[in-house]
């Protein structure tokens, strides 16, 4: 995938960056 | 407890919020800011007990998003502090505030760039975490593509201007800048029914 050589697509997986997990039960 | 002038005062302010979510976004502050030590604070231990369901360890990026949710750099956040930061995630919040935020959050050094070094230690990070191997010339590969295509004046690092003009390029790098369940507060929240001053 063409994602794969962003740099900045793989940081935004971080569990650190995922602020959705805040909301999560 | 927030007097009903401070809650309107907050929705006011965040332009996306109503008194009614801010509400329900206490309840949330209420819970996380409990969950270790019990004094209506959100301290970092917190908010990693709340995104990694642990409190141990460390993290590049948990550092950076307290640090820049802790606006007033005492070490903890407060619940004004939380509402300002949790905004920017709202979907209807401007796009020009999700870039700024998410340069910020890059920025690790705050130098007013984003460093090849940054991106290359985050990457480092984001593979640490998620345990996949990459070898360094693949890592460096990446680097030099991404470089390539966000670095546009060849200095080896990203300005704000060169940041703004690649996520406009690539718009699912802010992705995760964007909170649909923000949308839905109340729903999300439903136990600050029983505690709302907001009459219908």
């Amino acid at each position: 995938k063409p994602e794969s050589m962003n740099a900045f697509a793989l940081i935004s997986r971080s569990q650190g960056f995922n602020l959705g997990n805040l909301f999560e039960k | 407890r927030l007097t009903f002038r401070e809650l309107a005062d907050l929705a006011d302010e965040s332009r996306c919020f109503s008194v009614n979510e801010v509400e329900a976004l206490y309840e949330l502050y209420k819970k996380i800011s409990c969950s270790i030590i019990d004094d209506g604070l959100i301290h970092k231990e917190e908010l990693q007990l709340a995104l990694f369901r642990t409190p141990a360890g460390k993290n590049l990026f948990l550092d950076r998003v307290f640090d820049l949710f802790d606006e007033k750099k005492n070490s903890v956040i407060e619940f004004e502090e939380f509402i300002h930061s949790i905004s920017v995630f709202h979907p209807n919040a401007p796009l020009e505030d999700k870039i700024d935020f998410s340069f910020r959050l890059y920025d690790l050094r705050q130098t007013g760039f984003i460093e090849r070094e940054e991106v290359k230690q985050m990457v480092v990070a984001t593979l640490l975490e998620s345990e996949v191997q990459l070898s360094d010339d693949l890592v460096e590969a990446i680097l030099d593509k991404t470089f390539e295509d966000a670095d546009t004046d060849k200095d080896n690092r990203i300005s704000k201007e060169e940041w703004k003009a690649f996520v406009l390029k690539h718009p699912s790098v802010i992705k995760k800048m964007t909170l649909p369940t923000l949308k839905d507060t109340t729903a999300a929240f439903p136990s600050f029914v029983f505690n709302t001053q907001v009459e219908d």
